[in-house]
Formats: structure tokens, sequence, C-alpha cells
């Protein structure tokens, strides 16, 4: 089963395995070119040597045997290579977590615990809209509480413009004067009557 | 722990070595004998060359894909992070394939961060409201207490009319 | 197969972060 190598590829940006793949067809290509560099050489030498019988199809058969042989080492080699590049260089170990995903490590809560927050945040904030709720009465009512505080006091002032509760000054022995004699005026007009009778 | 990019060059100088040492001078010769014949300083010059061209070539590669990926400082960066995961040996987390389950823990933080802040603007809420409710309390009371003091003037004064009428 | 492999993990990557700066977003929107 392949192994996708999912996390490193998320760390590095491209898989492991194309990366590989990426260095064996340069190396591979670069083996080629050179072998062809070589047999370029050697057939150039090959006729311009006097009386050389060397031919161009024998060259090639030698490059093509020398080249089996290298490329058969050169996968073998390669495979082994690759083992230990994607082991050891091209891979995070089991125990490493991407500094992407730190927040797993301290937060491995499921989904329950994410709603119940989420809950609980959601009662915070109702609670929140309903405290500033209260907020806004309670300084609305000292508001009000303000004008009509303003408006009593008027009224009590403008009592205090009368005097006090028993009228301007004097007001209230002429009052009682007038009380305490109209029950004496009560009690002549009585005899008056009386008399008159 | 051994530098990810200096074991990337070793790795691939190993490769090399192994490479060179198996298409050896005695292979090379054996296969190209006629011309080897001819030739015998001549191979040994061309096949010097084939091997210098070949390792140069291979190690320019090497170094264009680090450049092109940015290997060098993406493998010391992993070395870094390895290096800081020293302690912990059970496995850590991975990616559970269920993208919603994975990003849960990713927004958690932000959650609690949220929730810690509404937490506390509640209680300074609470707090000024409780302040605030005393306030009105009071301002009650000071209405209720002007309103008694109107009403004893005005009782005051209805008594005060009624003693012409009485008169 | 590979850049499905690759597609995957980039959204992995950067993904969790882009949707946390939307939360963040949304939260901030929502408090105001």
């Amino acid at each position: 089963s392949i192994n996708p190598l999912l996390y490193e590829t998320q760390f590095f940006g491209f898989t492991p395995q194309t990366c590989m793949l990426r260095i064996y067809i340069a190396f591979q290509d670069y083996l080629f070119e050179v072998m062809v560099a070589v047999e370029k050489v050697i057939l150039k030498k090959a006729s311009s040597l006097p009386g050389s019988t060397l031919s161009a199809v024998q060259i090639r058969g030698s490059t093509e045997t020398f080249l089996r042989f290298m490329r058969e080492r050169f996968n073998r080699l390669f495979v082994k290579m690759e083992q230990v590049l994607l082991q050891l260089v091209l891979n995070i170990p089991p125990n490493i977590l991407l500094p992407e995903d730190r927040s797993h490590e301290k937060y491995p809560q499921g989904r329950e615990d994410f709603h119940l927050l989420q809950q609980e945040v959601e009662q915070l904030r109702l609670r929140y809209k309903a405290e500033l709720g209260a907020k806004h009465a309670l300084l609305a009512e000292l508001e009000v509480q303000k004008v009509t505080q303003a408006r009593l006091k008027k009224t009590l002032h403008w009592f205090d413009g009368l005097g006090d509760a028993h009228g301007p000054l004097g007001l209230g022995e002429m009052m009682a004067f007038l009380i305490q004699h109209s029950g004496r005026l009560r009690s002549i007009t009585q005899d008056v009557t009386q008399k008159s009778k | 722990h051994i530098p990810k990019v200096k074991l990337l060059d070793t790795v691939v100088d190993t490769f090399l070595q192994k490479l060179v040492s198996a298409g050896s001078y005695e292979r090379f010769a054996k296969c190209y004998k006629r011309f080897y014949k001819l030739q015998p300083e001549m191979t040994r010059l061309i096949y010097d060359q084939f091997i210098t061209q070949l390792q140069t070539s291979i190690r320019e590669e090497v170094s264009t894909i680090k450049e092109e990926g940015n290997l060098e400082a993406v493998l010391n960066s992993l070395d870094k992070i390895v290096e800081e995961a020293e302690d912990r040996k059970e496995p850590a987390w991975r990616p559970s394939g269920i993208p919603e389950d994975d990003v849960r823990s990713t927004l958690i933080p932000y959650f609690l961060q949220q929730q810690s802040s509404l937490k506390r603007l509640v209680q300074e809420q609470e707090r000024e409201n409780v302040k605030l409710a005393e306030m009105v309390l009071e301002g009650r009371k000071q209405v209720l207490e002007l309103q008694q003091q109107i009403q004893a003037r005005k009782q005051a004064w209805q008594m005060l009319t009624q003693v012409p009428k009485t008169l | 197969f590979d850049e499905v492999i690759v597609d995957t993990a980039t959204k992995r990557k950067q993904y969790p972060r882009k949707i946390a700066e939307c939360v963040i977003k949304t939260m901030k929107a929502q408090h105001e």
C-alpha cells in the first residue's frame, strides 16, 4: 500500500516521492548524457586513428554494455539512497507535530467539548447583552429620576417661596389668633342671637 | 542529531562513490576493450573525464534541487522542530481525515479567549450594574421623600385653606 | 495522485489558519 507521506508533504510542500523521482530522473539523465559524450569522444578518436578498424556499431555496443551495467548498479544504489533519504531526511518523525498543528497538542477536545464551549460562549454573550440592557435601563431610570427630582425640588422650592407651611411670617400667628378668637366671636354671636329672641 | 542537510549531502556522496566504484576503470576498459587496446592512455583520460563530469553534474543537480525547494532552510527548520520535541516520545497528533474535526482544535484557543474576555466583561458589567442599581434605589428613595415632603406641604396648605372657610 | 496529495496537504497546512482568521473576524464583528 502506498504511504502518501501526507504529513511530510504538508511540511515540505511537495511529496517526498516526487522529490526522489525528480532526483532519479535528473541523475539518470546525466548518466545518459555523459555516456553519450564519452561515446562521441571515443568515436571521434577512433575515427582519427590511422588504419583503425573500430566501427561505430562496435563502439555503440560497448557503450550499451557499460551503460546497462551502470544503470543496473545505479538503480540498485538509488533504491538504497531513496530509502535512507525518505527515512532520515524527507521524513517527519512520528513524535513530531508541525507548528501549524500545535493547537492539537493543547486542545485535543472532541466534538462534544467543542460544542459545550461554543454554547458557553453563546450564553456568556447573551448574559453580557442582558447586563448591558440592564445597564441601559438603570441609566435611563437614573436620568428620569434626575428630571423628576429636579421637578419635585422645584415644587418644593415653590412651596418654600410661599414661606413655610404656615405661610408668610406672622400669618401663622394671625391664623392662631383668628382661630383662638373665632371661638369667642362665635359665642358672642350666639349670645346676641339668644338675647334678640 | 546529524543535520538533515549534511545527511542529504553524505547520502548523495555515498551514492556517487558507490556508483563510481561500480563503474570502475577496469569495467570501463573491459567494455571498450578494442578502443582500450588502441589507446590505453586516451581511454584512461576519457574515463576520468566521464567520472568527473558525472559527479559534477549530479552534485550540481542536488544544489539546484536544494535551491528550488529552499531545501536547506526547510531541512534546518525541520531539525529545529525535531530538537524542540526531543522530550516527547509518544506519537504526535496526525490529521484525522475529517477536516471539521481537525479544524476544531485550531479554533478552541480563540473560543477560550472569547470565553474568558466575555466572562470578564460580564463580571465587570455586573459589578457596575450593582452600583447603578444602588444608585437607582437611592434615587427612588429620594424621589419618595420629596413626594412625601410635597404631600406634607400640600396638606399643610390645604389645612390652612380650610381655616378661612371655618372662620 | 501526487497532485491530490499535495493539494490536500497544502489545505491542511493553510486552511486552519484561514478559518481561524474568519472566526476571529466574525467574533469581533459580533462583539461590535
